[in-house]
């Protein structure tokens, strides 16, 4: 039975079986669409049977055009038809089931798979006047949801459309492969098609990121967040999340030119002052850039003739009471410069990792 | 593991084995960081709330708790944003631990691989896992040999899904080697030459069917990929961002 929260459980007398919706892609074409388990093949769930060996092997047979009504006959095997008032699966009929196998065991038998073995065609009921099985209508689709249906009329599996080998026997499975024609988006400049869902998501798709370009309009004072919103340039790297998805605080420490510790504070790289600089800062970096711990501290004086004004950062008097901060939201900005004139330069190294020493060898 | 062989206490002290009431163990897991462990998004279906699971580490038969075991609940799960169950794709997500592990020799972190960097096509890795193993579902923790498949040899066992660049193929044509249902989360990790430390390239996600045909490689969570996102995680949720 299948036990949902909240259901009470069902005895041995009474039959807990039900309808279920059809959520299986192969079979969401059927001419009907609730079903119950187990199906004819031993499968307990529709997720049994989505990552069944059954479900890989007919849409496989099917482009072997070996019978029409194949994928018709698959489904009625994985997903049956539910009765609506006795929620009893409804079975294929024995001559539909005969005729798949007849059809089609012998192109298995080619490439060394068999037949599913659950599938005696003789638990199927002979279709006559007043039994219930089901036989395929006239104009049942041949093809699932997860072929492509050549212009011939025969199935091949979608991930064989537009994949630049003629897989169709009139080759249609390459013509209208234009991003466009299949209702999907080009990436300029290449070949690669996107789906529309994925512009302007905050992911890069398009080898050249162009699906993430042109997605916000901010102003001059303002920078666009991942998800493109806009926040104010002065609230960048604060410490604190302005963007709804806090990508305003994404990579705002870094160690340019290998150890000089530079802060991206209001989207531009200021210096820290070592005034006040302490060991438990340098831990709190090197565990916010994920490099470890630290492996060396030094106060480096600024080059002098510096061009332009050098931009401090200097440590916050109460930074320890910021503790769950990260280090950007330990500095601040002052009125004067760096008295000491020095900067952070620090060295991380990797804690420990994929060492076993408890696997060690013994000499013996 | 199909096809593997037991394996001894230590030799996998990043392994783990998450855990969701009554069913005990549901999925793997791998240890990255004292408080930070990673398993596959589809562990999670329809079970997403923190308080949930738990992590158990440091362990080998599941039934023989022993005094190398560690047990932590978990403050947080991030599934990836784009995980889509119907194609399995973005199969990744970062468990965040309710307190840090200590660090023993049965419970180490692997290391993660560098941005770029991929484990070479048929070089041999190891994947571990409590999951089935053909005939039976095991206790003690099982290891295999697998081979890097490269993702063209791989995409032509699988008609019905598309290889995307977040997957990685490992395993054997027979399938003779393989991992299984809840093995799920599990580590492939290949060791380095240098200095013989191991890192984590893949996170055991899906497959052919196993328990009954054996049929091609398996598929695996391509943790390079995910590696900056990782990072990323691990940063928001240690600084509340």
């Amino acid at each position: 039975c299948i036990s949902t929260p909240g259901a009470t459980l069902c005895d041995t007398r009474n039959n807990c079986s039900r309808c279920e919706p059809i959520t299986l892609e192969l079979c969401m074409n059927l001419p009907y669409n609730s079903t119950t388990y187990p199906n004819y093949l031993g499968h307990s769930t529709q997720r049994e049977s989505s990552g069944s060996w059954e479900a890989s092997l007919f849409p496989a047979l099917v482009q072997t055009n070996c019978y029409k009504y194949l994928m018709f006959f698959a489904c009625t095997m994985l997903v049956p038809k539910c009765d609506a008032h006795t929620h009893q699966r409804v079975p294929p009929c024995r001559s539909l089931c005969r005729n798949s196998k007849e059809r089609c065991e012998s192109v298995l038998g080619v490439v060394g798979l068999v037949w599913p073995e659950d599938s005696d065609c003789n638990q199927f009921p002979e279709d006559g006047h007043n039994v219930t099985c089901l036989l395929p209508d006239p104009d049942v689709d041949e093809c699932s949801p997860s072929h492509f249906k050549c212009r011939s009329g025969r199935c091949v599996l979608s991930s064989k459309h537009c994949d630049g080998h003629m897989d169709c026997d009139d080759d249609s499975d390459e013509d209208n492969c234009g991003c466009v024609e299949r209702g999907l988006w080009a990436c300029p400049g290449t070949r690669q098609c996107i789906k529309h869902t994925m512009i302007c998501d905050g992911f890069p798709d398009c080898p050249l990121l162009e699906d993430e370009r042109n997605c916000s309009v901010c102003n001059d004072n303002e920078l666009s967040c991942n998800n493109h919103q806009c926040v104010h340039r002065t609230l960048w790297c604060d410490g604190k999340k302005h963007c709804s998805d806090s990508s305003d605080e994404w990579d705002c420490v870094s160690l340019s030119e290998g150890s000089i510790l530079t802060v991206f504070r209001t989207a531009v790289d200021y210096q820290v002052c070592a005034d006040d600089w302490t060991a438990e800062l340098s831990q709190l970096t090197c565990s916010q850039l994920g490099l470890g711990v630290p492996a060396s501290v030094a106060l480096i004086p600024d080059p002098p003739g510096v061009p332009g004004r050098r931009r401090w950062l200097h440590v916050h008097p109460d930074w320890r009471q910021r503790n769950g901060s990260a280090l950007q939201g330990l500095l601040e900005k002052r009125g004067h410069a760096c008295y000491s004139r020095k900067r952070v330069s620090l060295q991380c190294t990797k804690e420990d990792c994929g060492l076993r020493p408890a696997a060690r060898v013994y000499k013996r | 593991i199909l096809g593997g062989r037991v394996s001894r206490p230590g030799r996998w002290p990043w392994q783990c084995s998450l855990q969701s009431d009554p069913s005990g163990h549901i999925c793997g897991c791998v240890l990255i960081g004292k408080k930070w462990v990673l398993t596959v998004a589809h562990c999670f279906e329809g079970r997403n709330s923190a308080d949930l699971w738990e992590v158990v580490l440091g362990i080998n038969n599941l039934d023989h708790p022993s005094v190398t075991m560690q047990t932590r609940g978990v403050a947080s799960v991030t599934v990836h944003p784009r995980y889509t169950r119907a194609v399995v794709d973005y199969d990744i997500s970062v468990v965040e631990l309710d307190r840090e592990v200590e660090i023993t020799g049965y419970v180490r972190p692997v290391c993660l691989p560098e941005p770029g960097q991929l484990p070479v096509a048929d070089t041999y890795c190891y994947i571990t896992g409590w999951g089935h193993m053909g005939n039976r579902m095991p206790f003690k923790l099982q290891e295999g040999e697998v081979r890097i498949i490269s993702v063209s040899q791989c995409q032509s066992h699988f008609d019905m899904k598309t290889i995307t660049s977040r997957m990685l193929c490992a395993g054997y044509e027979a399938g003779t080697v393989d991992s299984c249902m809840g093995d799920s989360g599990g580590p492939l990790v290949c060791e380095e030459a240098r200095g013989g430390s191991w890192t984590l390239y893949g996170l055991t996600s899906w497959g052919s069917v196993c328990f009954s045909k054996v049929l091609g490689p398996g598929v695996y969570a391509n943790v390079t990929h995910f590696t900056p996102w990782i990072h990323r995680q691990i940063y928001l949720h240690t600084f509340h961002l």
